[in-house]
C-alpha cells in the first residue's frame, strides 16, 4: 500500500493576508513529519499523532499553543484520535494546562477502557500518566487575547445577549 | 482546529483532530472535535476523515461518518465529502471542511468556508493549498 498523510489547519471564513504564508508552511511541516513516520514503517496512528502534535505546538493554529480563548479568557481544548484497525478511540474535552491534548487522547485510548474523559477527570488522568502540567498562560498568544477583546466589544455593541457567538 | 488522516503501508487508516474550539465560547461548550463520528472517523474497511468548522452543525449531521457512509455507497472521496458538506450546509446552515483518505489511498481536501489550509504527502511529494483556486 502506498502511504499517504493529509493535514488541515481549520476551516475559516477570513484569514489575514499576513498569516497565509505561515499557515501554508505550518501544514506542510506537519504533513512532512507525518509522512516521515509512514516512510519509516510507522503506523497511520503514529503519523496522525505526530502531525497534529506539530500543529498543536504551532501558535498560528487553533489547538494547543495558540488555542482560542473562551468567554472567561482561558483555554479549554478538545481532541480525539482513532485507529482504523480495530476502531479503538480516545478523546478528551475541556482539557486545560497541557501542551498536547492529542497525546492525552491517545493515552485515553491505550490506557483506559473509556473513549472520552472530560475536564477534571482528564486532568487527573493526565497527572496519573505523568503528562506535564503547564501554566494555562503558556498556551495563550497575544493575538488571541486581542481577538477576544475585539469579539467581546463587538458582542456588547451588537447585542446585550451574553450567548452571542459562543457556540 | 487542526487534524490529520493517514493510510499506512499495511493498509490501515487513522485520524486525529484537536482544537481550542470557538473564540469567546461559553465555558464548558464542547463541539465536534472530541466526538467520534463527527470530529473524525477511521475504519480501515473504508477510510478516515478529520473535520473542522461549525461544531454544532458537524455534530448534528455526524459529518465524518456521513462522508464514509457515502464512500461505502460507492462515491469517490471528493464527491462523498462534497455531498456531506452540502447536506450540512443545506440542512443546518453549517459550514466547515474535511480531509478524507480512502483505504485505497485516494484523498481529498474539501471545504465550504472561504478557506482551509491543508497539505498532503504521498509518493515523496507534498501538495498544499489554502484557497479554493490553489
Amino acid at each position: 500500500m502506498n502511504p499517504v498523510v493529509l493535514v488541515h489547519g481549520g476551516a475559516s471564513s477570513e484569514i489575514p493576508q499576513d498569516l497565509e504564508e505561515r499557515l501554508r508552511q505550518g501544514v506542510v511541516r506537519a504533513a512532512t513529519a507525518g509522512y516521515k513516520v509512514l516512510k519509516e514503517g510507522g503506523r497511520a496512528l503514529d503519523a496522525v499523532e505526530a502531525a497534529v502534535t506539530i500543529l498543536e505546538d504551532d501558535p498560528e493554529f487553533n489547538a494547543g499553543h495558540g488555542a482560542v480563548l473562551n468567554a472567561e479568557g482561558t483555554v479549554e481544548m478538545d481532541a480525539s484520535i482513532m485507529d482504523g484497525r480495530d476502531l479503538s478511540s480516545g478523546a478528551v474535552c475541556a482539557a486545560r494546562c497541557i501542551a498536547n491534548p492529542i497525546q492525552l487522547a491517545r493515552l485515553v485510548m491505550e490506557k483506559t477502557p473509556h473513549c472520552l474523559l472530560t475536564s477534571h477527570g482528564a486532568a487527573k488522568f493526565a497527572c496519573a500518566m505523568g503528562v506535564p502540567v503547564i501554566p494555562g498562560e503558556q498556551l495563550i498568544t497575544e493575538r488571541n487575547r486581542q481577538d477576544l477583546e475585539k469579539e467581546k466589544q463587538k458582542t456588547d455593541a451588537e447585542t446585550p445577549s451574553p450567548q452571542k457567538n459562543q457556540g | 482546529t487542526v487534524g490529520a488522516v493517514a493510510l499506512d503501508s499495511n493498509g490501515d487508516v487513522a485520524y486525529a483532530t484537536s482544537t481550542g474550539g470557538l473564540m469567546n465560547k461559553m465555558v464548558g461548550r464542547v463541539g465536534d472535535s472530541p466526538c467520534v463520528g463527527s470530529g473524525g472517523y477511521a475504519d480501515s474497511a473504508m477510510g478516515a476523515v478529520s473535520s473542522t468548522g461549525h461544531g454544532e452543525s458537524i455534530l448534528k449531521v455526524n459529518l465524518a461518518r456521513l462522508i464514509l457512509f457515502h464512500v461505502q455507497q460507492g462515491k469517490a472521496v471528493g464527491e462523498a465529502a462534497d455531498t456531506a458538506l452540502g447536506y450540512m450546509k443545506s440542512k443546518v446552515k453549517g459550514e466547515g471542511g474535511v480531509i478524507v483518505v480512502s483505504n485505497a489511498g485516494d484523498w481529498a481536501a474539501k471545504w465550504t468556508t472561504e478557506s482551509m489550509p491543508w497539505a498532503a504527502a504521498q509518493d515523496g511529494k507534498v501538495h498544499f493549498g489554502l484557497h479554493r483556486d490553489e
